[in-house]
């Protein structure tokens, strides 16, 4: 099964 | 006070609906080389950038950073009722509320002058680092704008491999599975037309078709797609303005 992962876990906030 | 002309509405109208449909509230950051803005989508998975350099405009004066907070659905509409050919200025004075855009015909005397209302707008700004990515692709925009709406039609995903000299695009759905390969190559009379390939690493990658469906709305700025994959991080997708650009970073799907 494929699970979407979001930006938040690539990028920190500014 | 910030004055911006495009010499022609269709630009901006362009611009604007290149990423409406993905976020709605977004802040325009105006300064004295240009506007940028930022917006993620509300599930967090796509990231908006946007650049538009003095270049792209035929004057362009901002004498203090100004941001505008606008409501991309009433910009739209607003949009709308300028002609494609209009010159379009945005005017907005220091500590704005509102933002005037000004639709001048070039061949007759016609002015239409509409103030929107900005809004608070609390966004995230996430910090986007120089990422390394594996492969570099730039193709035609029309193309891949075609690869992805066929093949999102048998699939919420899309897959995306790349090895030394084939790109792959493949859905794997309930009604049937589809494929499209492509292979670099070099068009001297239509340069645009060509398809160019620099990979380090290979990689294997699977996007949301929703998203890419996002994507390429953007085809109408350019001619081309510039396409940055990496297995470590979202993938880029970038069309170019005469100066600037519109940037989406996608985050993939993974086995779960």
């Amino acid at each position: 099964r494929l699970k979407q992962s979001t930006l938040l876990s690539f990028f920190s906030k500014q | 006070m910030l004055e911006a002309k495009f010499e022609e509405a269709s630009l901006f109208k362009r611009i604007i609906d290149g990423f409406k449909d993905c976020v709605q509230l977004v802040n325009f950051q105006c300064k004295e080389d240009g506007i940028i803005a930022q917006a993620v989508d509300d599930s967090r998975v796509l990231l908006v950038s946007l650049e538009i350099g003095i270049e792209a405009f035929q004057n362009y004066r901002c004498d203090h950073p100004v941001t505008l907070g606008i409501d991309l659905t009433s910009l739209s509409k607003i949009l709308r009722c300028g002609n494609n050919t209009d010159n379009l200025t945005l005017i907005a004075d220091d500590t704005p509320d509102s933002v005037l855009l000004l639709f001048e015909d070039t061949k007759k005397d016609r002015i239409a002058e509409y103030s929107l209302k900005l809004m608070d707008i609390d966004a995230e700004f996430l910090k986007i680092e120089d990422l390394a990515y594996d492969c570099t692709l730039k193709m035609p925009s029309p193309e891949f704008s075609k690869i992805v709406r066929d093949l999102s039609q048998l699939s919420d995903s899309i897959n995306i491999m790349i090895t030394k000299e084939t790109i792959k695009f493949v859905a794997d759905g309930d009604i049937g599975s589809g494929s499209v390969i492509l292979k670099p190559f070099v068009n001297m009379d239509k340069p645009q037309e060509s398809i160019n390939l620099n990979m380090d690493q290979p990689v294997d990658l699977t996007f949301g078709s929703k998203y890419l469906l996002d994507i390429v709305k953007g085809s109408a700025l350019s001619d081309n797609v510039g396409v940055r994959l990496s297995s470590e991080a979202p993938a880029l997708f970038q069309f170019d303005l005469k100066s600037g650009y519109l940037q989406f970073f996608l985050a993939p799907k993974f086995n779960d």
